[in-house]
């Protein structure tokens, strides 16, 4: 039985075959399984090994969270996070969230210091705030590729995940 | 969408989701990630899980917790309740996956769609593996 393990995703779907700078994408994933290792291997609990591997995700414009993010329909990016420990049966969540650079760490803020499990907003931003979670404009977050993407599914009228059989594949 | 779950050494679970949503989707729609249970699941001594994919038909379906629940009530292996959870996922209209380490440390990345970024890494294994299709 292995001492620690961890796993990473970074999306799916109708991913091109021929998916173009394919090793930048796994040089993400890489690098997000070594965040995560490089704790569990001190032994650092999983919460603290997955937060650490979802943030330098987080932190790729390659993938749909943090400054890689997806557009609404109103032309701004709106981002949601979660997390939980399977110790504590504890889990902090926050949704619609358009001005905290890395959700995951307000979530995981929202686990260890508030009584509730999800917060939504203003709300979120707030709390993020008062624990020090770093905040952002939401032009952070703003992409040509995801701009491009949101009017290709504008113009298809049509809800989209963020890669498609027709358009530059993305996590 | 991006995901992670990891086992420590004193066998302790967590999962962690964070997504941008989907593209042009309406001001305001909350999808799979933050709900606890349907997108992000974790119990010691069962399954961490992270999904990816449809997250308003991964919400109907519950589907990290109902992979978990399948583990606890009738016994199943990770591998088949996670495929049970796909079908139902499937027979929506829905499409994703996910990635789970279950309290032995056994790492399962299964997927409906064409393919899905992941990679795991298990303490012993030489490098890190990571895939796409």
């Amino acid at each position: 039985m292995p001492d620690y393990a961890i796993a990473v995703h970074g999306g799916a779907g109708a991913i091109r075959k021929n998916l173009e700078r394919e090793a930048e994408y796994r040089a993400v994933l890489d690098a997000a399984l070594d965040a995560g290792k490089s704790l569990l291997e001190k032994g650092g609990s999983a919460v603290d090994a997955s937060v650490a591997a979802v943030a330098v995700m987080e932190d790729s414009p390659l993938y749909n969270a943090g400054c890689g993010a997806v557009f609404n329909a109103n032309g701004f990016c709106e981002l949601d996070a979660a997390v939980m420990d399977g110790k504590t049966r504890k889990t902090g969540g926050v949704a619609g969230v358009t001005e905290i650079k890395n959700p995951v760490y307000a979530a995981l803020a929202v686990l260890r210091h508030s009584r509730h499990v999800l917060l939504g907003g203003a709300g979120a931003h707030d709390f993020a705030r008062l624990h020090d979670v770093a905040t952002v404009e939401n032009a952070y977050f703003h992409t040509e590729e995801r701009l491009r993407q949101l009017h290709e599914a504008q113009e298809k009228g049509r809800v989209q995940l963020d890669f498609s059989e027709d358009g530059q594949a993305k996590g | 969408t991006v995901g992670a779950v990891a086992r420590d050494q004193n066998g302790d679970l967590a999962a962690a989701t964070s997504t941008g949503g989907l593209t042009n989707k309406s001001a305001g729609r909350i999808g799979d990630t933050p709900v606890t249970g349907a997108g992000t699941y974790a119990e010691n001594g069962i399954c961490a899980i992270s999904c990816t994919g449809t997250g308003d038909e991964i919400m109907r379906i519950v589907m990290a917790y109902d992979i978990a629940a399948q583990m606890r009530y009738t016994g199943a292996d990770f591998a088949a309740a996670a495929q049970a959870a796909l079908d139902k996922l499937a027979a929506i209209d829905g499409e994703g996956g996910l990635i789970g380490i279950t309290a032995k440390g056994e790492i399962y990345l299964p997927f409906n769609s064409k393919g899905m970024f992941r990679g795991s890494f298990r303490a012993g294994d030489a490098k890190n593996f990571t895939a796409i299709f």
